[in-house]
């Protein structure tokens, strides 16, 4: 299959030829190469692995790769998330415009506490989780997003699984195993923090 | 140099040694593996860029790898960390007890709102980032967290830049470019959503 670093990698270009919509009709790979800080043989071994991709010479067309990978990425159609855990850093996400833009809307946003229920965030009326599970029943959403305290989380995984919903997305400092029919991202921002305190360490060394 | 994903990989191990400690005395690199999920020879091939670990053939020694893989990303002494844009994000990163647990700790948090500033977030007072300037040339900070909206991020990457703190971590929607000096990691949320959405859409096929 393709390799999982090249998987992570595929959103960046779909932002990109999203950014680059209306500016430029095309673009070659080596200026490309120039606005994402890499190089062009990188991005033609990378989006080789989801089909041919005409470079025609003259370079990629921005109309048809951005409308390619949005289709490659599921998001040639509106996709629905759900937020369980309605605390700061639910509300954060919940009223980040990016995920609107790339095709992802806020189907619904849930919690336990009564102080909360009923409150708008980004738009959607918060409503208490006993209802998430008929919720999920009736209405299509492809993503889960968890975040709730740790010992909640495998409680709202499980109501999740059982309601078929395509993947979850967990904050919640607890792993989350994914299975064949439930793909699972478990969010560390803890390990973005260490991984730049390596190339602090050893920029030093350079 | 050492392949990028095994850097952005090499936190998980120390993150695992870390939760093993006061369990286990010694761990070989198949239980390791199953653990996290990843093969034996993944788990060889990434930790040997990272310098000779006795396996000495009954395995790794559990208090051993926590304590180089903590010298190696530079957390086996105190680290301190500071939040400019005390809104949702902020707070939520703030009251992470996570990051404490892995050697940060936060020595300031800033923002521009009059009615946010001396409010105890995460037990620290907020300040206006008037005064964050002369905070860091006061107190050593490995790393700025960008919690803003996108229009402040860039003024506040600068501040940064000119203190000479360690490296950045911008959630702001908007590309801060590191320099060999100043690394910056530009968190994208958005991305960990597409690629799921990508393992959805392929889940199917398999
Ligand atoms: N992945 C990361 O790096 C990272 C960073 C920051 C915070 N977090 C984690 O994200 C989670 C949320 O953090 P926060 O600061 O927003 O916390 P918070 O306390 O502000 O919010 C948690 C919300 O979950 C609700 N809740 C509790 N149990 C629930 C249940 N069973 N069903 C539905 N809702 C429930 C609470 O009522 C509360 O509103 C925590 O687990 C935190 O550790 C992770
Ligand atoms: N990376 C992601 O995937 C992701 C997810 C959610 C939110 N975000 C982004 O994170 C940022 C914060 O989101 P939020 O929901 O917490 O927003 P928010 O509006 O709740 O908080 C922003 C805070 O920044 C402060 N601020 C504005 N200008 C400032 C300056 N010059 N110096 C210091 N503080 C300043 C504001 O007063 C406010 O308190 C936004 O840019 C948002 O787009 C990113």
């Amino acid at each position: 299959g393709i390799p999982e670093i090249v998987i992570e990698r595929l959103p960046r270009y779909y932002r990109c030829f999203r950014a680059l919509r209306g500016k430029r009709e095309k673009i070659s790979s080596h200026e490309l190469a120039a606005e994402m800080h890499t190089s062009a043989s990188q991005i033609r071994l990378d989006l080789s692995h989801f089909g041919g991709f005409g470079l025609q010479g003259y370079g990629y067309n921005v109309e048809e790769l951005h409308t390619k990978l949005g289709q490659i990425l599921g998001v040639d159609q509106a996709q629905y998330y759900v937020i369980v855990g309605a605390g700061r850093l639910g509300r954060a996400i919940a009223n980040f415009p990016v995920f609107q833009e790339v095709g992802f809307s806020l189907a619904g946003i849930f919690d336990i506490d009564d102080s909360v229920i009923g409150q708008d965030i980004g738009g959607v009326r918060v409503s208490h989780a006993d209802g998430l599970a008929r919720f999920l029943g009736e209405h299509p959403v492809r993503i889960g997003i968890i975040t709730t305290p740790a010992e909640a989380a495998l409680g709202v995984a499980e109501i999740f699984r059982a309601a078929g919903v395509g993947g979850i997305l967990n904050f919640a400092p607890v792993d989350i195993a994914p299975t064949r029919q439930l793909p699972v991202t478990n969010i560390h921002l803890t390990d973005r923090l260490l991984s730049l305190s390596w190339r602090i360490m050893h920029r030093e060394q350079e």
